[in-house]
């Protein structure tokens, strides 16, 4: 508003007729550019402030201080906004075709604002026909070694670790924020075969276990061997398992390809089309059941370990899913195509209870603009 | 766009027996950046 101001007082002429005054400044030539500035501005502004904000929960993290889950009306005005027509005309915004001489100025002005390094990228920047592909790029052989410890499970993903931990209980829950949490099975799918321990007692896992293949008994035997591995699988009995998890959050300039963390079977695909918030630390803090609710892919296996889930979750800028091992899957529909049911739509993989087997460090799934 | 990864890995059966037994535990801690390949955690006999 100051720069606008600015320019007003600058050029009186512009600004009397802004106020419905005489026309004779038709064709300033001042017009369109200092409109442009005003923008350029404002939107410098705003990654400003977004960088301070950032560096000031930063030193709040690194202090030990935890920010805890506090609603407010900007969360709630966001559940009024068409997100996912916004993130499919983003989408449709970044996929347009750049002229060659354009796109290493967009590409490395990307860089710089969302610290991405450029100097990993697969192809030279020319190459990138759309912002959308050069968001999607592949790295240089060798930019991502894999950890050769095969007692290691490694990363999928780049990005930052915002939680982690043992999950307990018979309804495990993972933290959102501090004062925030939701279940894993909502976020896994109802029909999960995430196997479900009573806490620190073996007796009562094992009856717990036994019930759960009574009550399965109609399902496939694979999804009956993963939720009772006791009954199928003798060998698993010692060692015991834990339930573990991690969430990663990926930035704007992180390589947004997911890979595979261990070598493992994949057995199933289940896509949620839900809502598509934003997933940035403030949405985190803000808004309820954030990763339950919004858009989806999960694919579920087993490995040497026992059970193994993938939830790869969109977001209104980062909103579609591509994966690798289903090319035809489609995410980020327009509303009128959604099937309107809450029960997320599934794929058993091929041949039933091997699934497709992947080797660690494998790459499964592209996380596309809009 | 945020991924969650869960998962069964193993854990000693109970604090006070057998030592030997292969515990997982995570190698990373809140905050960290982590890139793919790098280990997340790992179990030791």
């Amino acid at each position: 508003a100051s720069s606008v101001r600015r320019l007003q007082a600058k050029f009186p002429a512009r600004a009397s007729t802004s106020n419905g005054g005489n026309t004779d400044s038709q064709g300033n030539p001042f017009l369109v550019p200092g409109a442009t500035v005003a923008t350029i501005l404002m939107l410098g502004a705003l990654h400003a402030r977004r960088m301070y904000n950032d560096k000031k929960i930063e030193e709040a993290r690194e202090r030990g201080i935890e920010l805890e889950f506090q609603p407010d009306a900007k969360a709630a005005f966001l559940r009024l906004l068409p997100l996912r027509s916004i993130s499919r005309l983003w989408g449709t915004l970044t996929s347009v075709e750049l002229p060659v001489w354009l796109r290493p100025h967009v590409y490395k002005g990307w860089a710089r604002a969302f610290h991405a390094n450029l100097e990993e990228s697969a192809l030279p920047l020319e190459q990138y026909a759309s912002l959308q592909e050069f968001f999607v790029r592949t790295l240089k052989e060798g930019s991502r070694p894999i950890d050769p410890d095969p007692q290691c499970l490694v990363s999928p993903v780049d990005g930052t670790i915002l939680r982690f931990g043992e999950l307990k209980g018979v309804r495990p829950m993972i933290d959102q924020v501090k004062g925030f949490s939701y279940s894993v099975s909502s976020l896994l799918g109802a029909s999960s075969f995430l196997p479900l321990i009573a806490e620190g007692n073996v007796h009562e896992e094992s009856s717990e276990e036994e019930k759960a293949t009574t009550e399965k008994s109609k399902k496939t035997w694979w999804r009956i061997s993963l939720a009772s591995p006791k009954v199928q699988d003798p060998v698993s009995v010692s060692p015991m398992r834990g339930l573990f998890y991690c969430v990663i959050y990926l930035r704007l300039g992180d390589y947004h390809r997911v890979h595979s963390p261990v070598d493992w079977n994949v057995l199933i695909r289940r896509h949620f089309s839900g809502h598509l918030f934003p997933l940035n630390e403030r949405a985190t803090r803000t808004i309820r059941n954030l990763y339950v609710e919004n858009e989806r892919v999960v694919l579920e296996g087993r490995w040497q370990g026992g059970f193994m889930a993938i939830a790869a979750i969109g977001a209104t800028n980062v909103g579609s899913i591509k994966l690798l091992i289903e090319p035809e899957l489609r995410t980020n529909l327009p509303i009128r195509k959604l099937m309107h049911s809450e029960q997320p739509e599934e794929r058993v993989y091929e041949p039933e209870g091997i699934g497709m087997m992947l080797k660690k460090g494998n790459e499964v799934a592209a996380f596309n603009m809009g | 766009s945020t991924v969650v990864l869960v998962f069964q890995a193993p854990v000693p059966k109970s604090p006070n027996e057998n030592p030997s037994s292969p515990e997982f535990s995570f190698c990373v801690k809140s905050g960290d950046r982590i890139r793919v390949g790098e280990a997340l955690g790992r179990w030791h006999e």
